[in-house]
């Protein structure tokens, strides 16, 4: 399903370059629910942003249910990312000037609804994750975690195959991380979707069948989560 | 020290009204260690941000070391927050188009200091938070939590009398948000620094000697910590 072969990522910025990932190999199969854990700056949001087809490697190879990524055209790679793929990023990235409904809507544009239809399934995605009172304020009218939560919203509402998650329970407190948690735990049980998700919190981390430690752009450790 | 009577803060938006804070009383003392914590929504950066100085309350007041903060000039204001307050925002607010170096040495630009001097505090500042080797990545160019340590970095380096941090670690390994909680208590401790940080994590929080809960807008519990 994800197939990564000699992952390198190096940022060059003039003299200096930083080898944020050195060297990863990693297969991850159909239904998995993995946890990325590791150092800040270690290369996990690189790891992710290549594996979400949001970013090319240095060097390597990434297989996507068999396809090779990087020879995918820019129409086929929009489409992954807009059909397949539900990406929660660790700086939320909300259009500020768009309503929290506007900004859950946003993915289903292309997906052949209705507005209505759109609404809909963006309403009740915001409801799943608690905010169905915050639908009409923009992002700067939101806390932290609420805007964490429409991050989340967003990339749940298309159905996707697959989610990725990175630090999704950051600025959110034990018991609405539960929450969340509990909704990737029945989408993967029950509608057999692949998650990926980064976190810093073992708690978190445990809800996952297997645990991939990152450290120095490496894999550091790759286990079955006997819990 | 920091002395909040009926605080009361409200935010309308056309017809609807969110009351973020319904009436809060907290006397805070020189020299304390506070954690804040409570559910995602419940107010605490509201306060943090009354408390900081940053914005004002629909009712109620606000005295700072005996000062009613609302009968401040705007001058007065700006220099209470440039020299007396360092805070650490949630959403870290990094000018984007300067480097981490540049960041971090902005506060000092009011200070009486020379180029040198800033440079040279700025640095110190940012090897104490592990980034010494970052100083001229932009913020784009570092990790989460990465960008949470410049905001930190920031907020230390003028040498402020308060501290006030809205989830300093939230984007932190448990290690990282270790080293970040010991230079807190080493402040705290040596310098006599007060300090007040809202936190999710009860690890976190447990740093602290006096624990506050908020719960829809309202103080819940406010005790020591025991452990
Ligand atoms: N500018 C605004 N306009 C309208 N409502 C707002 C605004 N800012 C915040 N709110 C609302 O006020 C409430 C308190 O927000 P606040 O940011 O203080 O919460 P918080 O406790 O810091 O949450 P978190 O843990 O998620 O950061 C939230 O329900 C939020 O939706
Ligand atoms: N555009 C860039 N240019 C240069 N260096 C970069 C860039 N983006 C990231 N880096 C560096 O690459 C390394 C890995 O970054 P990455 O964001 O993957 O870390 P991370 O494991 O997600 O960290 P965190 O837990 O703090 O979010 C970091 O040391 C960072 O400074
Ligand atoms: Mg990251
Ligand atoms: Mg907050």
């Amino acid at each position: 399903m994800i197939d990564l072969r000699g992952i390198r990522k190096t940022y060059v910025m003039g003299e200096t370059r930083v080898e944020a990932l050195r060297g990863v190999d990693l297969h991850i199969g159909a239904h998995e629910f993995v946890s990325i854990m590791g150092p800040s700056g270690s290369g996990k949001s690189t790891l992710m942003n290549i594996i979400g087809a949001l970013d090319r490697p240095s060097e390597g190879t990434y297989l996507l249910d068999g396809e090779d990524v990087s020879r995918l055209t820019d129409n086929q790679l929009a489409h992954i990312r807009n059909r397949k793929i539900g990406f929660v990023f660790q700086t939320f990235n909300l259009l500020p000037r768009k309503t929290t409904l506007q900004n859950v809507e946003l993915p289903l544009i292309y997906g052949g609804y209705s507005p209505k239809e759109r609404r809909e399934k963006a309403r009740m995605t915001l409801e799943q994750v608690g905010l169905g009172d915050r639908m009409d304020h923009r992002p700067a009218e939101l806390s932290g975690g609420q805007r964490q939560r429409v991050a989340i919203a967003r990339a749940l509402v298309t159905d996707p195959a697959l989610i990725f998650a990175d630090e999704p329970t950051g600025n959110l407190d034990s018991r609405t991380g539960e929450e969340i948690m509990e909704i990737f735990t029945a989408l993967n049980r029950d509608r057999q979707v692949t998650v990926l998700l980064v976190t810093h919190e073992s708690d978190i981390a445990a809800h996952a069948r297997r645990i991939i430690h990152i450290k120095d752009g490496l894999i550091d450790s790759d286990r079955l989560n006997h819990d």
